[in-house]
């Protein structure tokens, strides 16, 4: 997906990484 | 670079202060950054410098929603718009993860997981920006005015299609308050009615002159 811009990559990062936390301890 | 790297580490820690201290249940906050497009500028071909100002995605914190059974949900998706949302969440954590097909620290799990509602809406929020004046934040900015829609018939009945499409994702409330730089957006799965307190804490943590 190419047009995520560079910026933003952050918080994509931060979400995903998150949002498997949260799969794992539910 | 370090400094925007710091920038973005004290944005994301203000919006994980304000939603985790926040006595309401919010399920994410964002911060919509005032910038300029000077593609726009070079795109108009009359030589016209000026560049369009308006607020792209600066950072955001995704929370989640409190698990509540009896809650009404809503409209369920169907199998194929579930599955798009999967692959597309699977390769973003390609993506994230350069490229290996693998994903963040390996592990399929977080792709093969349902995506909330809530989840996609605010994925979808990252690739978004409002021109001053136009969508939820733009108003609130152009104007200097909190904007607070609490109830679904609130944000169904909104002029902003992002209103509209929040309350389509299973939002009840949408708030967005200007700051000096940019607007913070709060959107929560439950009815919230507007109150001085969020507005205060937005106000020091977001507006550096204060």
């Amino acid at each position: 997906i190419p047009s995520v811009p560079q910026a933003r990559k952050a918080s994509l990062a931060r979400f995903l990484e998150k949002r498997k936390e949260r799969l794992m301890s539910a | 670079p370090a400094h925007s790297q710091a920038n973005e580490d004290t944005l994301q820690q203000r919006l994980q202060a304000l939603i985790e201290c926040a006595r309401e249940s919010w399920t994410y906050a964002v911060f919509w950054q005032l910038s300029y497009d000077f593609a726009a500028g070079e795109d108009d071909g009359g030589g016209n410098s000026s560049n369009t100002p308006l607020l792209a995605w600066g950072d955001g914190y995704y929370k989640g929603e409190e698990e509540k059974p009896m809650k009404k949900k809503p409209t369920p998706i169907s199998a194929a718009e579930q599955e798009h949302r999967k692959r597309v969440v699977r390769e973003l954590n390609s993506l994230i993860s350069g490229g290996g097909g693998g994903t963040v620290n390996g592990g399929d799990e977080a792709g093969d997981e349902e995506v909330t509602d809530t989840e996609w809406f605010f994925l979808v929020s990252m690739t978004q920006s409002f021109i001053n004046g136009s969508g939820l934040p733009g108003q609130a900015f152009s104007n200097s005015q909190t904007i607070w829609l609490s109830g679904s018939n609130a944000l169904a009945g909104s002029s902003c299609e992002r209103a509209r499409q929040g309350q389509v994702y299973g939002l009840e409330t949408m708030v967005c308050i200007p700051t000096e730089n940019g607007v913070v957006e709060l959107g929560s799965s439950e009815i919230i009615h507007q109150n001085s307190d969020l507005m205060d804490k937005v106000n020091s943590f977001f507006n550096p002159s204060n």
